[in-house]
């Protein structure tokens, strides 16, 4: 069988499905001071699957508020910076009209997944963190 | 703080694939 470290080469979502992939991804990101990217991508995931979910209401408006104050208010933070303004707008809004919706995160998780498959994905897969695991 | 962190966590946890 194919070992699993081929595998994350195949494509960013073959990495994402693997706990020991996700863990190497993460210790490439921290390394780049930019493992918030990935912590992000499946804090929305997440709050997809709870949304998805019947009742607690208090919980999946606190979740998206912590969601939003960890990762987009701040406009410097890594996450915020590529995410484009006319989303960040839009969660924001969600957010302050109490306005809970589980497709809320779903454009900034794809722009964010955009710059990983551009960008980060690549830089990893050449990397000494993952060059050395094979 | 600390339990909007926990949630948070508790969050992300639940959207990793789980051990194979």
């Amino acid at each position: 069988p194919t070992p699993p470290y081929l595998k994350w080469a195949e494509s960013l979502h073959s990495l994402l499905d693997d706990q020991d992939g996700i863990h190497l991804f993460r210790t490439f990101l921290k390394q780049e001071e930019c493992a918030d990217v990935l912590d992000f991508w499946f804090a929305c995931s997440g709050f997809r699957k709870l949304e998805a979910s019947e009742g607690n209401e208090e919980k999946k408006l606190k979740l998206a508020k912590a969601i939003y104050k960890k990762y987009i208010l701040d406009n410097n933070g890594i996450v915020s910076r590529q995410i484009k303004p006319a989303t960040k707008s839009f969660i924001k809004d969600c957010v302050m009209r109490l306005h809970i919706d589980p497709a809320m995160f779903d454009q900034a998780q794809t722009e964010i997944q955009a710059v990983m498959e551009e960008n980060t994905y690549p830089l990893f897969l050449k990397s000494d963190v993952y060059l050395e695991y094979t | 703080i600390d339990s909007e962190d926990d949630l948070l966590q508790e969050c992300i946890s639940s959207a990793m694939p789980k051990k194979k």
